[in-house]
C-alpha cells in the first residue's frame, strides 16, 4: 500500500 | 542513495567479508556465535523476499544476493566445515527469546498485514537483536580475537551510519521509516558497550577483554 515507506534500502 | 547509506553498506560488506576471512584463514569458528549467524541468515531471507519481484537497481539486487549467499556460507563454515572448532558451550543464548518477540511485534507493528510486510518487519526487528548471542559470547569468554572485534566494529557501524542516512533523508526528503529507524537505534545502542571497549582497548593495540 502507498503509505508503506519505499523499500529502496537494504 | 546518501553517502551515509553507501558507507553503511560498505561497512556491512566489510564486516561480512572480515568474518568469512577470519573463519576461512584460521580454519576456525572459535569465538564466533553460530546463533547470531543463523539469525542473520533469517534476517536476509525474510527481508529480501522481493529479490525476484521488485527490481530497484543492480546495486540493490547485487547486495541482496551477496548478503544472502555470504550469510549462508558463514553458517555452513561454522556448523559444517569447521564444526569441530565451533564453541557451542559458550554460544548459549536462547534464540527463541529474540525470535518469538520479533515475530509477535511484527504481527502487531507493520505497514500492512500482508505476508511480505510482516516478514519485512520481522526481519527488521530480528536484525536489531540478532547480535545478542555474539555479544553474550564475548562477555562469556571474556575476550575476543582482534579480527572478531574489527568484524563487530564494522557491523555495528553499518547501522549507525544508516541512522545518519535516515536523518539526512528526513531532512532532505521529508519522510522516514519509523520501523526501520526505531529498530536501527536499538540495534546501534546494543553495540554501545562494545564500542566503548573497542575504542578504549582495541584501538590502542590491546586485546578486547571484558573486564571481569
Amino acid at each position: 500500500n502507498d503509505n508503506a515507506p519505499s523499500k529502496d534500502e537494504l | 542513495m546518501t553517502l551515509f547509506r553507501l558507507a553503511g553498506d560498505l561497512s556491512h560488506v566489510l564486516a561480512i567479508l572480515l568474518l568469512l576471512y577470519k573463519i576461512w584463514t584460521t580454519k576456525s569458528a572459535a569465538g564466533i556465535s553460530g546463533k547470531t549467524q543463523l539469525m542473520f541468515c533469517m534476517v536476509y531471507v525474510t527481508r529480501y523476499l522481493d529479490l525476484f519481484t521488485s527490481f530497484i537497481s543492480v546495486y540493490n539486487s547485487t547486495m541482496k544476493v551477496l548478503f544472502i549467499s555470504a550469510s549462508v556460507a558463514t553458517v555452513y563454515l561454522i556448523y559444517f566445515k569447521f564444526k569441530a572448532t565451533y564453541d557451542g558451550n559458550h554460544d548459549t543464548f536462547r534464540m527463541e527469546f529474540v525470535i518469538v518477540p520479533a515475530l509477535i511485534l511484527a504481527l502487531i507493528w507493520n505497514y500492512a498485514f500482508t505476508f511480505f510486510e510482516i516478514s519485512w518487519a520481522f526481519s527488521i526487528f530480528l536484525e536489531a537483536v540478532a547480535i545478542l548471542p555474539q555479544l553474550f559470547m564475548v562477555t562469556k569468554t571474556g575476550e575476543a580475537e582482534n579480527i572478531t572485534s574489527h568484524y563487530l566494529f564494522a557491523l555495528g557501524s553499518y547501522r549507525a551510519l544508516y541512522i545518519l542516512n535516515w536523518i539526512d533523508r528526513y531532512y532532505f526528503e521529508g519522510h522516514w521509516d519509523p520501523i526501520a529507524v526505531t529498530a536501527g537505534i536499538v540495534q546501534t545502542v546494543l553495540y554501545g558497550d562494545f564500542f566503548y571497549l573497542y575504542f578504549t582497548r582495541v584501538i590502542k593495540g590491546r586485546k578486547l577483554q571484558v573486564l571481569p
